[in-house]
């Protein structure tokens, strides 16, 4: 049996928003130790990491590790029928064929319950190990998303240059090209606002705009995200959640 | 030009 209450359905509405539209179905694997979930895209060029821990929870019990195949259109229907600040419960029974998800209103007497039909399936794990990283930036996760959208109006590639006191953002186009630069900066009364970048190595990668358009739906999960980069390696963009992290794995552009 | 690599060459399947 496994049941998990959130403080807000907030969390997961927003968790989901962030995946949906990488990846249409997933499994979510549920242990003692909270929720995981991996998943590749169609292209296997972006890979989705997800830990919700037990400590995320207002109250949570998996009495044996369960995994539940989910549609995250499908999902992201229901959840959607809840308010942000309503308690939100899932629960399932073991070898359940269905996720029951439960809101509960914090002001009104108002209980709203929907089952979701579980999905058989048999997706492909990817093996990742732990990786080195030649830089690390640290920035705020609005900041990221605006430049990779305003990157993106001129090129389906975004280009990151790291050196040790700057990430270089570039995106050469058709109709121009464009550069933004951004340097550490801390920011003691907004510490939110703050950058870091720590460099062993400088870096020179390119990147799919369309990808990490995908991965900036995740803005609203963190007010920060973690950029790890090493030469001719996958990209990791991580998203902080209260306890856990979403994380994305992106593989590089290279010249031809 | 560029072309964009898949994750396989890096993480491979389990």
């Amino acid at each position: 049996m496994l049941e998990g209450k959130f403080e807000e359905a907030s969390l997961l509405k927003k968790i989901v928003e962030a995946m949906k539209d990488c990846v249409s179905s997933c499994n979510f694997n549920c242990t003692e130790n909270g929720i995981s979930v991996q998943a590749v895209d169609n292209s296997r060029v972006l890979l989705i990491s997800l830990l919700i821990e037990k400590d995320t929870f207002e109250e949570y019990r998996c009495d044996r590790n369960i995994t539940l195949g989910v549609g995250l259109g499908s999902l992201s229907k229901i959840i959607g029928n809840g308010a942000n600040s309503d308690y939100l419960t899932i629960s399932a029974d073991d070898d359940a064929d269905k996720l029951n998800i439960i809101f509960e209103d914090k002001v009104k007497d108002k209980i709203s319950e929907y089952n979701l039909k579980l999905l058989d399936i048999d997706a492909d794990l990817l093996d990742v190990g732990p990786m080195d990283t030649d830089a690390t930036i640290t920035l705020p996760s609005a900041d990221f998303a605006k430049i990779c959208k305003d990157m993106k109006v001129l090129s389906e590639s975004l280009q990151i240059i790291v050196t040790k006191d700057s990430a270089l953002f570039q995106s050469v186009g058709d109709i121009g090209t464009g550069n933004i630069v951004i340097r550490p900066k801390t920011d003691i009364d907004h510490p939110e606002e703050s950058v870091t970048i720590s460099l062993d190595k400088p870096i020179d990668l390119s990147f799919g705009s369309k990808y990490l358009s995908d991965i900036i739906k995740a803005t609203s999960l963190s007010q920060k995200v973690t950029i790890k980069l090493t030469d001719q390696s996958p990209g990791v963009f991580e998203y902080k959640l209260p306890s856990g992290y979403l994380r994305f794995y992106l593989a590089p552009k290279f010249d031809e | 030009g560029e072309q964009q690599w898949s994750l396989l060459p890096f993480f491979g399947l389990l």
